[in-house]
């Protein structure tokens, strides 16, 4: 079982995540405006630029983050924020957070000029980590190991980043263990899924490009 | 890309700044 000081990191990390939420007016206009292609992509331009300002306020909670070179801090955002959008996404379809917005925000996804090659991979995505049957603890954990990585493009101290995500590792491993005692390949497999999630950095500016030129 | 340029601007003004409600 965790230890008393594993029991306090998972807690404050918990404590963080669940302060997450979209500005009202982001949720309202998910809820009211049209349903046009030009509308519904203002709209998730709108979400993605909201999550990443939410998830600064987490990473600034993180243990330590705030300890490591403000370059590096800037690098590890930039290097996780579209990974870290694609998980919390996950969350939110599997979740069905907050209720009935995750099928309009399927409709307006699916009706947004994205072409259907950058659509199918992300909802097979959300599929394949709905099989996981991942609790918020997972999901919180595992975002913070996404932002904590080490091997991100131009960080200079990647022993500190590392410093810091082994802890989390070791929460997580157990975590798995706790809830999911009848597949001990769990956490091996919630690894797994942070590669496919690699993969949505590429599609995410492929996307981009593709839509503009659209 | 150009949206990589967007996203480091967000993420600097949300690391000085704050924007808890």
């Amino acid at each position: 079982e965790l230890t008393p000081e594993e029991q306090h990191l998972l807690h404050y990390i918990m404590d963080s995540y669940n302060k997450q939420r979209f500005p009202p007016e982001v949720s309202k206009k998910l809820l009211q405006e049209a349903f046009t292609a030009e509308e519904n992509f203002l709209i998730l331009t709108e979400m993605a630029t909201s999550h990443v300002q939410v998830l600064v306020e987490f990473t600034k909670r993180l243990p330590g983050f705030q300890t490591l070179d403000h370059e590096d801090q800037i690098a590890l955002l930039k290097g996780s924020a579209v990974e870290a959008m694609f998980l919390r996404s996950a969350e939110i379809f599997n979740r069905k957070l907050p209720e009935g917005h995750a099928d309009l925000l399927e409709e307006r996804i699916r009706n947004s000029g994205i072409s259907d090659e950058y659509i199918t991979p992300m909802f097979q995505f959300y599929k394949s980590m709905a099989e996981l049957k991942m609790t918020q603890e997972e999901y919180a954990l595992l975002t913070a190991i996404v932002i904590l990585s080490p091997d991100r493009p131009y960080i200079q101290d990647r022993d500190s980043v590392e410093r810091l995500q082994e802890p989390l590792l070791g929460v997580l491993q157990k975590i798995c263990k706790l809830y999911h005692a009848e597949n001990p390949q769990h956490f091996a497999c919630l690894l797994g899924r942070l590669t496919e999630l690699r993969t949505f950095n590429h599609h995410h500016a492929d996307m981009l490009m593709s839509w503009r030129v659209n | 890309p150009a949206s990589n340029l967007g996203l480091e601007d967000i993420i600097r003004k949300a690391l000085m700044g704050s924007f808890d409600d």
